[in-house]
């Protein structure tokens, strides 16, 4: 329902982004 | 009745009220679980960061807006905690679904993950309020129009629970996902957040991020890293 631009790939998510997998 | 800004503001602020109603002030038995699987339980750190960043927020917020509204800071704090055990719930979730695990102990003892969804779970119940809207053209450039509208507006929350603009950028997407109900209008408030920490704050002096492209740059080709000021 928003225009946001979805950038992340299906693999990543926050623990990615934290350096924790 | 025709739609006034008092008029959305209310309703958005009903919504968000709303949607946080079944959402407690401690953490759900769902989110405890995924605490007490952690092979250190994060628990007490949580709580006890929480109670030391609320009396932070609510005593800036009193600065900015005015003394009387301590109160109110406490108040917007509770909800921002109310929507940060939501959102770190639904992330964990949809961690656990994608990883096949449900250990999440580095995750969730890392202090920057939980001040940056905190953070962001801030902004988004300022947002909500109209506390933080960029009133003066897109960034808090101090002075001038009224303290309420400006004071608070973002980045303001990064100087009051002291985390970087890279380290709240990190969030943002995963937040949005995580949480359908945001409006467009909060939505679209977050993005504008992203915008500004990349185009400009996430490169000013001291940004993790020159450090982060040095060590990049280490073991590749030797190139020199910009400094901020170009």
């Amino acid at each position: 329902s928003h225009d946001y631009h979805f950038g992340l790939e299906d693999h990543e998510g926050i623990s990615e982004l934290f350096d924790c997998d | 009745p025709p739609q006034t800004p008092v008029r959305a503001a209310m309703t958005s602020i009903q919504q968000l009220r709303g949607d946080l109603t079944s959402s407690g002030d401690q953490p759900s038995t769902n989110l405890a679980t995924y605490f007490k699987n952690c092979t250190v339980d994060p628990t007490q750190d949580v709580l006890k960061r929480l109670e030391t960043l609320g009396q932070t927020f609510s005593q800036r917020f009193g600065q900015a807006v005015g003394p009387r509204c301590v109160v109110l800071g406490w108040q917007r704090f509770k909800l921002g905690v109310r929507l940060y055990y939501k959102v770190m719930e639904a992330m964990l979730k949809s961690e656990e679904k994608r990883l096949s695990v449900q250990n999440f102990s580095k995750l969730l003892n890392d202090v920057t993950f939980h001040t940056s969804l905190l953070a962001c779970s801030l902004e988004v119940v300022m947002a909500t309020y109209g506390e933080s809207s960029f009133k003066t053209g897109g960034y808090n450039h101090g002075g001038g129009g009224d303290p309420v509208e400006t004071d608070v507006c973002f980045p303001w929350i990064l100087d009051v629970v002291s985390l970087t603009a890279f380290d709240f950028y990190k969030v943002i997407e995963s937040f949005i996902k995580a949480e359908p109900t945001l409006s467009k209008d909060i939505v679209k408030h977050l993005e504008t957040c992203e915008n500004l920490i990349m185009e400009r704050i996430a490169w000013r002096t001291g940004s993790p991020l020159f450090e982060l492209l040095k060590q990049e740059h280490e073991g590749g080709a030797a190139e020199q890293v910009e400094t901020p000021a170009s």
